[in-house]
């Protein structure tokens, strides 16, 4: 529908539509263009299972694993991280915060706070010993690996050894900031270079635009 | 290989690799 402004100027939903992307494009790394592009994937995942223009977790699931069933950890974690409502669907606002922390320019403390939040399961506030555990163990059994139990516990011990400072059994906000900027490689999956050239590889946008970068 | 609990995850975990989404297009 229209929004309240457009609707008091009398503006057509399609310059209405302009109006949100271009605002959207405002508070983010992205061009009016790139937001335009980007609009035209979300228009694609969000209609791949239900047509309803939100993107439900199915539909991320049949995106990111070509398959939209099966309990996944990190999945669930992905999805209510861009859910920031908190209703069960992202929308196309949604999806443009959270591809945001995403981008190549993006700060480097958003992606830090990005990714400890997706590590921190319980939302706790902390990254503890069981959830790091947790989230290996899902990787071994996804990926049908074998580790004995000695292994993982000395895998796990290694890494609080190093990331843990103050050696309470749990990693803070501080601590994982000192720790990933010891090991950037962590973030490698917190920058799409895609979301440089975004407007190449959605062309489409170009026959719905009215904006020009 | 991996001696880093975060570097398993993160190198291994499918959910946390966006750019699949990018991909399927």
């Amino acid at each position: 529908g229209q929004c309240f402004d457009c609707r008091s100027r009398r503006r057509s939903p399609q310059t209405c539509q302009q109006a949100n992307l271009a605002l959207l494009a405002l508070d983010s790394p992205f061009s009016v263009n790139e937001v335009e592009a980007l609009y035209e994937l979300f228009k694609k995942l969000s209609c791949s299972i239900i047509d309803d223009g939100l993107i439900h977790k199915e539909e991320l699931q049949l995106a990111l694993f070509q398959a939209p069933y099966g309990e996944n950890l990190f999945l669930d974690r992905v999805f209510d991280l861009f859910d920031e409502k908190k209703n069960g669907v992202i929308e196309f606002e949604e999806f443009i915060h959270a591809l945001s922390v995403f981008h190549p320019y993006a700060p480097i403390d958003e992606k830090i706070h990005f990714a400890f939040r997706l590590y921190d399961l319980r939302q706790t506030g902390f990254i503890e010993r069981e959830e790091v555990h947790q989230m290996v163990a899902a990787i071994l059994m996804e990926s049908e690996m074998i580790l004995s139990d000695e292994l993982l516990t000395m895998i796990i011990d290694k890494t609080f050894a190093d990331a843990d400072s103050d050696k309470d059994g749990k990693i803070s906000k501080e601590e994982w900031k000192v720790y990933v900027l010891k090991h950037p490689t962590l973030l490698k999956n917190m920058t799409l270079p895609y979301l440089k050239d975004v407007t190449t590889a959605f062309p489409s946008f170009v026959f719905n635009t009215e904006v020009e970068d | 290989k991996f001696f880093n609990a975060f570097e398993f995850i993160s190198s291994m975990s499918s959910g946390f690799d966006l750019s699949s989404l990018f991909e399927s297009k």
